[in-house]
């Protein structure tokens, strides 16, 4: 564990609580993308099976279930709680083909032709492309609202500081994983031009709007 | 190594 990981686990948390008090406080989902949430809880479900088979540590094991539950926790609020709010009209980016080609990549670029290897590998593709209907859906409606957009900000943050992790474990540790690190460059490449708007409009105190 | 401790990461 180093600051860099620690900062990052921390901002994925962060990102997840905003969604929930964003969700439970204003009763709505209004511009969340129930699609990407399903995608992470597909993302979670598949990577942390271990759970059952191993243990890493008490912060790991409490991680990964706090993110299990929140995860599905989403689902249910957009799906069933909170389902007449859900904006399904402009939430129609195609998962099958984010599911499909990550599911393909998996079989054939993996550390090991084994199940759990197999579903890990499933799942850090899967989590890079995962945004991709939640970043459709405001360039779609053309807008973010503030809490929309800082939850993104914190979720992009995640995988970023986790390059920075990866980047003191090689040099300090000698440890790589090149399956995590490519994956992680290609999700967090995919937020850069939501963070130029971030850092242009909303932390100016104005609303995210995309140019027209 | 096992698959853990391989990926301790979340």
């Amino acid at each position: 564990m180093n600051i860099f990981r620690l900062a990052g686990d921390l901002s994925h948390l962060a990102a997840i609580i905003i969604l929930l008090i964003k969700i439970w406080k204003t009763r709505s989902c209004a511009g969340i993308s129930g699609r990407s949430q399903v995608l992470f809880a597909i993302v979670f479900i598949t990577r942390y099976l271990d759970l059952f088979t191993n243990f890493i540590s008490a912060y790991n094991t409490a991680m990964k279930v706090f993110f299990l539950g929140s995860s599905i926790g989403t689902v249910y609020l957009m799906y069933l709680k909170f389902k007449a709010t859900y904006d399904h009209n402009h939430d129609t980016f195609r998962i099958e083909f984010l599911l499909l080609p990550t599911a393909l990549l998996s079989l054939v670029l993996n550390h090991e032709f084994s199940v759990m290897e197999i579903l890990w590998t499933f799942s850090i593709y899967l989590e890079s492309v995962a945004i991709l209907p939640q970043l459709f859906m405001v360039s779609k409606t053309g807008e973010a609202e503030s809490i929309t957009s800082h939850y993104l900000f914190a979720l992009g943050s995640y995988r970023g500081l986790y390059i920075l992790n990866w980047i003191y474990r090689y040099y300090f540790e000698g440890f790589y994983d090149i399956i995590a690190i490519v994956a992680g460059c290609v999700q967090t490449i995919l937020y850069c031009d939501f963070f130029y708007l971030y850092i242009t409009k909303v932390l100016k105190g104005k609303k995210l709007q995309l140019p027209a | 190594k096992s698959f853990s401790q391989e990926h301790d990461e979340l």
